[in-house]
């Protein structure tokens, strides 16, 4: 059964879509089967893949809103074992949307149970907000990824979304306690300067052993490579970006253990 | 009569907050009165203008929403000229509970007609999304200042962010058409490598003459000054960062002739 982990953080900019679409490519690249799910209108992680959104016949709005099977809207992307439930711009109206569902946490959560027995690992991209989508998000996922930029707003906004995780823990999810914090990873450390650091040290004596050992450095391969729709591990796989992706699909996979 | 300028991009990261706080702050020492409005529920510029969340009356949430008065929730900020209609967690709940209401995109335009007289200018700054809230602060607006990082994805997202402006501008204001671009304004332009200068060559290729002259630098002095609650201007006034928000302040003023 697909191990499901949502990437969240309300911030904007803080490497969302970075991770989301590197460790996915990382663990794909290690033979695991991957399926990562673009819930942010921007589509980001969409075009990051390579995906010609003007090609889609179906995208994730189509699938929680609409009547389309998971299993239909999905498709492959530029990175071997590797596929997509692709966004646009018609999730711009999901917020919106599923305010008036029935059972509007759970959307995804119910239709990702008709897919994730065909991977081993489902990453889902979320927007910078913590709404319904989110939600459904941390509804749908067995533990959460949570990226955070070595800089003080990010910093600064951490507590808002331990608060929102531990409403759906004990709230939405009773019955299954069981989201769990995959981990904080530390991303876009800018080694040039003390500042940083300093919110590394931060981070960590908050989270403890949740940080994980992997820290993501500033590295402009990691912004190239998604004008080109390949992850980094296609795109410069000798680069120090390319290197700690794959470490931290290590200690991911460690966890499972 | 007060000047409304909204700093928008539904692209996270991209540096909405730090340009609302840093252009306010720019005009405040020049003189100007200000008013800066927060509308994101993260509430950086509140926090980056010195203000303490916990001890706060009332909120943006409490004037849009509630009713209180705009002028009661208003509160001085740690920079001279500058004033703040603050934000806190309260705002994660305004998407929806505009939702309900009348005239909905009309709400923060008819609680700022109240004091936008008593400022030269009023500087909104938005969450990274196009939803109602930011809709709300087009809504309200002479014009709209869009932050563009200099990298790949924000760059992807403008087309969005064009089609939401022009929607607005004719659906919702087709009495008042008047809401202009104010300018585009390129963000954390790295100088130590060539990407970013390609992005810069797009957005002029596309923006023309709306592109602000000013380009803001990655500089690490605009990342320290808002831990330490304060403008760039009071932080660290002869820094790069200090000098082209100043440039930016005269740029926009000059707009107005
Ligand atoms: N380690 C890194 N080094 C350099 N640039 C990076 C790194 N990680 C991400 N970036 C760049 O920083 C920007 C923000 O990253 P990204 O878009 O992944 O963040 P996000 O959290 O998904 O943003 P949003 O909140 O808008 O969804 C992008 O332009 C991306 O290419
Ligand atoms: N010119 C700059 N040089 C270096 N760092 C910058 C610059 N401008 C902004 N930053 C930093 O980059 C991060 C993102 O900027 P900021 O928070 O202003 O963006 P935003 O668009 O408001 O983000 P959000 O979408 O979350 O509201 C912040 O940590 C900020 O301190
Ligand atoms: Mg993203
Ligand atoms: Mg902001």
């Amino acid at each position: 059964m697909g191990k499901i982990i949502s990437v969240v953080n309300q911030k904007g900019g803080v490497g969302k879509t970075t991770t989301a679409v590197n460790l996915g490519a990382a663990l794909a690249y290690k033979g695991r089967k991957v399926l990562l799910v673009d819930l942010d209108p921007q589509s980001n992680a969409t075009v990051g893949v390579g995906i010609n959104r003007g090609f889609l016949e179906y995208n994730g709005y189509d699938v929680l809103i609409g009547d389309v099977a998971t299993v239909d809207a999905i498709v492959e992307s530029s990175v071997k074992n590797l596929d997509i439930l692709p966004s646009t711009i018609d999730l711009a109206g999901l917020e919106l949307s599923l305010a008036n569902l029935e059972e509007r946490e759970f959307q995804l959560f119910n239709k990702l149970s008709t897919v994730r027995d065909n991977y081993d690992y489902v990453i889902i991209d979320c927007p910078p907000s913590l709404g319904l989508v989110t939600i459904n998000a941390l509804c749908a996922s067995n533990s959460t990824l949570i990226p955070v930029q070595c800089e003080f707003y990010a910093l600064d906004g951490l507590t808002q979304l331990l608060n929102t995780i531990r409403i759906v823990q004990t709230r939405l999810r009773p019955r299954k306690r069981d989201l769990k914090i995959e981990g904080v990873l530390l991303t876009m450390l800018d080694n040039r300067n003390n500042f940083g650091f300093e919110i590394v040290n931060e981070v960590k004596k908050y989270f403890k052993e949740k940080v994980f050992n992997t820290i993501i450095p500033r590295n402009v391969q990691l912004q190239i490579a998604p004008s080109h729709g390949k992850s980094i591990q296609q795109f410069s796989p000798n680069s120090r970006g390319a290197m700690v992706y794959r470490e931290l699909a290590a200690e991911v996979e460690k966890n499972e253990e």
